[in-house]
């Protein structure tokens, strides 16, 4: 049950500490910067763990914006490991435009690429399966953490949108 | 089964990449700077796989030099992602010094937390067994890919050290 793992881990290794840390960040944001139209870190789950580097390669109406300033630990013997989130525009299809921290949930890419490697024992069509056991397992997890709860949104994709161009901007916006 | 996923997500979320990316960076370090007794990556882990975030805490014979530059890439929508590896210069017991880089199996403090938390479904008693086969699937995952094979060294640490201030200096040496 790999997916299980991947959430403990997304959650110790990650959203543990990022997440409160982010409230903090955010808030000066707003302040100085653009107004973001969400405190909340977005955390974007494609069904199928197809998860791409750049947003911008599923849908030209989610645009990079700028990074936040980055969080600095020592964390398992690597000095100052640094953690980052980015700020996206999406437009809407109404023209309407929203800002807030958004990413994959990137032990989805790990998902992906264990189906395709014979080795990892571990195949295309669990994949899915595995997907919503990682979404059910971190929903839980955050729900139990006062300091996390508030503060994410996970947004499932379902990624069997033949050929519509915006759904990654209109799920986002809607969700 | 865990440690399974925790290690093929060591592998393809960051060993994959990071250790081929070391072998450049460390030629270029060793013309101009401290020179390393070794260009491997050193994974230590810990058999109860409490690793620590400075190495100094558990012995001060092993002390932090500097960071090696940083790799960034865009990751699953988080933008100039940073991966830095840090160098630690080691004292051994007739005074010989070892420069090489080194970090903890990051992977390995997921482990740790699981185990304390009683909503992840894994006791202390299942950790160590699941260190060895966390250990023995990154092992055949690392040996299979020819970019990181010579790369990387597994340093197992027995830490059932009663009271002996330097045997994480020594292990790292001795290996
Ligand atoms: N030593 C070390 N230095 C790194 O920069 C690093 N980056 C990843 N890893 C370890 O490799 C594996 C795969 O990483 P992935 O990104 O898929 O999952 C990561 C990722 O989903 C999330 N995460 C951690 N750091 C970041 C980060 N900086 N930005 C975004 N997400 C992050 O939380 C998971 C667990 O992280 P770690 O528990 O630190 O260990 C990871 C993991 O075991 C690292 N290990």
């Amino acid at each position: 049950n790999v997916a299980h793992g991947l959430a403990w881990s997304f959650y110790f290794g990650y959203l543990k500490f990022v997440l409160p840390d982010l409230e903090e960040k955010v808030r000066n944001y707003n302040a100085t910067r653009v107004r973001l139209s969400s405190h909340r870190l977005h955390i974007l789950l494609p069904l199928n763990a197809a998860a791409p580097n750049k947003p911008e390669d599923e849908d030209n109406h989610v645009v990079f914006h700028e990074n936040l300033p980055e969080l600095q630990l020592n964390r398992a013997g690597v000095r100052q490991r640094s953690y980052k989130n980015s700020v996206y525009k999406i437009t809407g299809h109404n023209n309407e435009t929203y800002y807030c921290a958004l990413e994959y949930a990137t032990p989805l890419q790990t998902l992906y690429l264990m189906s395709q490697d014979r080795d990892a024992g571990f195949g295309e069509k669990e994949r899915k399966e595995q997907v919503l056991l990682f979404y059910r397992t971190l929903s839980q997890i955050l729900e139990n953490d006062l300091e996390c709860r508030n503060r994410f949104r996970l947004v499932l994709i379902n990624d069997e949108h033949t050929g519509e161009p915006h759904y990654l901007s209109r799920e986002i916006i809607q969700h």
